[in-house]
């Protein structure tokens, strides 16, 4: 464990917290895409399905356990909550997420470490976890100006993935046989979704305005 | 201490 990976981690964290603390106190889930929390949900379940077989460190299992509670019960605050989920626009979240997910299936099933199920279900998992924002950006597009909290989401997500870069780039030096590029690569990609939306957050913090992206 | 081999990142 080094500090990037323990930082990407904790921010990591952080943005579900953030995320799921503005769902249960203010009740609303109004510019959140529901399509990235399923797809996120999705991602977890099929990273950790080793989570009880395969025991890392006692800090590994309890992260995964909150990643996976957390992503699933902000799904099901969306989904089913009674008062939650009148604030979801669903009319404006229309990105076709079902689209993402099969183009990662079949990558993984093509491009893996292992073809073992195990080894293609985590693999997917990281080409899917990949794209998985793609909804949550197109709607923030729609939806033009961000609430802060929703920006502060997106702000930390793209800031864990830049952290776990610093983490591949620092086992890479420190530990002799660590290469992974799969992971890598498809850390890159995900972590270059972001930077448009880093430049327009950096922009309204910079001036002091409301975050808003170019339609 | 990370296991060799497998996927010891979260």
């Amino acid at each position: 464990m080094n500090i990037f990976r323990l930082a990407g981690d904790m921010t990591h964290l952080a943005s579900v917290l953030v995320l799921l603390l503005k769902i249960h106190t203010i009740k609303s889930c109004a510019g959140v895409s529901l399509k990235t929390q399923e797809l996120y949900a999705l991602v977890f379940a099929c990273r950790y399905l080793d989570i009880f077989t395969n025991f890392v460190s006692l800090y590994n299992t309890v992260m995964k356990l909150i990643f996976l509670g957390s992503s699933f019960s902000i799904v099901w605050y969306m989904r089913y909550h009674k008062v939650v989920r009148r604030s979801y626009d669903k009319d404006q979240d229309t990105f076709r997420h079902y689209f993402l997910v099969l183009p990662c299936l079949v990558l993984a099933l093509l491009i893996n470490e292992k073809f073992t199920f195990k080894e293609v279900m985590w693999t997917f998992s990281l080409y899917l976890e990949a794209v998985a924002i793609l909804p949550q950006l197109v709607l923030l597009q729609r939806t033009r100006n961000i609430d802060n909290l929703t920006g502060q989401y997106v702000f930390l997500l793209g800031a864990y993935r830049g952290l776990y870069i610093l983490n591949w780039i620092y086992r890479y030096f420190t530990e002799p046989h660590f290469v992974h590029w799969i992971t890598w690569i498809s850390g890159l990609v995900q972590t270059l979704l972001y930077a448009d939306f880093f430049y327009y957050y950096y922009q309204s913090w910079k001036n002091n305005q409301k975050l808003h992206l170019p339609a | 201490a990370d296991v060799i081999g497998e996927h010891d990142e979260l």
